[in-house]
């Protein structure tokens, strides 16, 4: 792990005095490579080290008598500023519903995270409503469907030809009738260079000023994790992300990138495939194990 | 020249760069570098334009050690396992592999072998429809064993000519699911004595350095004989591929290209590299 390599690089100087640029340009190599096999994106990987460094060259490495780690402190100490102190909760409306977006790339969990979330809103009170806005998917709506069905919440399911603007308005409406203060809509995974579907999302955000717009991104996602973030927020605005499948061996750099690039809180991670399986993000134990 | 020593150093880092970027992992990255480097002195080779063409050809020769399987087998049905992580493309590329093999005659069978997930057998009868396909399919919950058993035998009995068998998505760190996938793979060995032919291992080109543990499980796991790399048609490059055929020499047959039926394309080493550079 990262404390043991530091701790390698800095043991053979031990009683030769102070440390020097050289020794803390290795360690922090040493900082680089480990971010880097985390997947965290280059250029955060870049800023990040330099922030480090910066602190690293001052009196606390260089007095200490366990440099290399007094630098692991100050990585951590660095990677949670950087992940957010606090948990930040779901933005609950002042006037209900709240109206919830979930948004991604193809695949990320985006209507798993759907169902996690009627859950977690009923677990704490209150009343969701699911609506299936993906209309491309095949079996989209069945799959939302059946969630629903699991946890007895209701799903709006799309009438044939609706447009996913027109399916998330009558989930609103629905929502006011029959006293939901929660809507969680389910779009279909896009990529982020599709303009069609970009725009799609852009006109659905102002056509129902959502509350929260939420990211629903993979653990394992790599580099491109820069690139669809950055998309999705300049294309309709995100505020807020969930990283799932933290339940496997992912590093999960990729929560960094994402952060980095939108500015957004990581608010949930799902640590697996049943619908109980959504924690609060706590920058802590992601820290630890994007450094490994 | 010193002058042209320095234009080198940078040139070798910002092709470095190029290719983390794409994925290609820091330690493999920097030993690509290096190969490069060393090439590039033997033959006197200074121009940039020059140095991308010597690394574009280092990268076709790593992409290129893929063992393939043995041929197909002389009876039928072949069958074809598709295994991967959670929300990959396994089920989509099956449709695309029966929509591309029904059109060019064969009798395709697909095996609805994801009993688990909300609305994953209603998913691929959908893609059967599309490809002109028969599934095979139990009710929501059943032992996905028994499902690949009696796909297996269908497609004996009504001479089908490939079998596709679908499973669900699992991380390769949760051992009892990797030991449901061995069960599945004894049980169609039952059936079909040299089945299955095939395991095709799906991967997500956005996935980052994690696709290494993934390939390292399953292949320790169940035995992969084939790769696909699905949405390649994002902007994350597939660069873990790379260290992955370099470290296990596993064939890369297939790549996705979107979410239409003929959205797939066979590997070619030489187009994947130069999307990287
Ligand atoms: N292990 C694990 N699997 C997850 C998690 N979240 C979702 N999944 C699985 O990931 C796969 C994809 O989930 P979906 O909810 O269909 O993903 P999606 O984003 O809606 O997919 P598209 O609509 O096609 O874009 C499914 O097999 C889910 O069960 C998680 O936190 N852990
Ligand atoms: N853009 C793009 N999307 C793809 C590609 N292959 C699959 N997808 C999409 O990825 C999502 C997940 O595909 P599935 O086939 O359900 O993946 P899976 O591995 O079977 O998922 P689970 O069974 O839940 O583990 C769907 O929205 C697909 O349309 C591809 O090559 N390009
Ligand atoms: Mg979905
Ligand atoms: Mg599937």
């Amino acid at each position: 792990a990262l404390t043991g390599r530091l701790e390698g690089i800095f043991q053979k100087l031990r009683g030769r005095g102070l440390l020097t640029e050289e020794n803390i340009r290795e360690g922090l190599r040493e900082v680089r490579l480990a971010l880097l096999e985390a997947d965290v994106h280059f250029t955060v990987v870049k800023q990040f080290v330099e922030r480090v460094r910066e602190r690293a060259v001052g009196q606390e490495v260089l007095k200490s008598l366990t440099p290399g780690q007094q630098v692991v402190k100050i990585v951590h100490e660095e990677l949670i500023g950087l992940l957010g102190v606090n948990h930040v909760p779901l933005a609950f409306a002042q006037q209900p519903p709240t109206l919830i977006f979930l948004v991604g790339l193809q695949g990320s969990g985006k209507t798993t995270t759907a169902g996690k979330l009627a859950l977690w809103c009923r677990e704490k009170g209150r009343s969701p409503l699911l609506v299936a806005a993906d209309v491309q998917r095949p079996a989209a709506a069945a799959q939302l469907a059946t969630l629903g069905e699991q946890l007895k919440v209701p799903v709006l399911t799309p009438k044939p030809g609706a447009k996913p603007v027109e399916i998330a308005r009558e989930g609103l409406s629905r929502a006011r009738k029959q006293a939901h203060d929660v809507v969680l809509v389910d779009t279909a995974g896009r990529l982020h260079i599709d303009p069609d579907l970009m725009a799609e999302l852009k006109e659905m955000a102002a056509a129902l000023r959502p509350h929260e717009v939420l990211l629903v991104a993979d653990a394992m996602t790599g580099q491109d994790a820069v690139n669809s973030a950055t998309a999705f927020h300049g294309g309709v605005g995100l505020t807020g992300i969930i990283l799932t499948k933290m339940d496997g061996d992912a590093r999960g750099g990729a929560a960094l990138s994402i952060r980095a690039v939108t500015g957004q809180a990581i608010k949930f991670i799902g640590v697996g495939e049943k619908l109980d399986r959504l924690e609060a993000f706590h920058p802590e134990r992601i820290a630890s194990r994007i450094l490994g | 020249g010193v002058a042209g020593r320095r234009l080198d150093q940078e040139l070798l880092e910002e092709l470095e760069e190029a290719l983390i970027l794409a994925d290609v992992g820091p330690q493999t990255a920097g030993n690509i570098v290096a190969r490069l480097q060393e090439k590039a002195a033997r033959e006197g080779i200074r121009e940039a334009c020059d140095l991308k063409e010597i690394l574009r050809r280092i990268l076709v020769e790593i992409l290129s050690q893929g063992v393939p399987a043995p041929g197909p087998c002389p009876q039928a049905p072949r069958v074809i396992m598709v295994v991967g992580v959670n929300g990959v493309g396994k089920t989509t590329t099956i449709g695309k592999l029966a929509k591309r093999w029904v059109d060019e005659g064969s009798a395709v069978l697909l095996a609805a072998g994801d009993t688990f997930r909300a609305a994953a057998i209603e998913q691929l009868e959908i893609w059967g429809e599309r490809a002109r396909a028969q599934v095979v399919k139990h009710q929501s919950g059943a032992d996905p064993a028994a499902v690949i058993y009696d796909a297996l035998q269908a497609a004996k009995a009504r001479g089908s000519q490939v079998v596709l068998a679908d499973t669900a998505g699992r991380l390769h760190t949760k051992m009892n699911l990797m030991e449901e996938l061995k069960k599945i793979k004894r049980v169609m060995g039952q059936v079909v004595p040299t089945a299955p032919h095939e395991v095709l291992l799906i991967l997500d080109a956005t996935t980052g350095q994690n696709a290494v543990s993934q390939v390292r499980l399953f292949h320790e796991a169940i035995g992969v004989t084939g790769l696909v790399v699905t949405k390649l048609d994002g902007t994350a490059k597939g660069g873990i591929l790379l260290r992955i055929v370099d470290e296990f020499r596993l064939p890369v047959h297939y790549v996705g290209v979107g979410e239409s039926p003929d959205d797939l394309r066979e590997f070619d080493p030489e187009a994947f590299a130069d999307s990287i550079l």
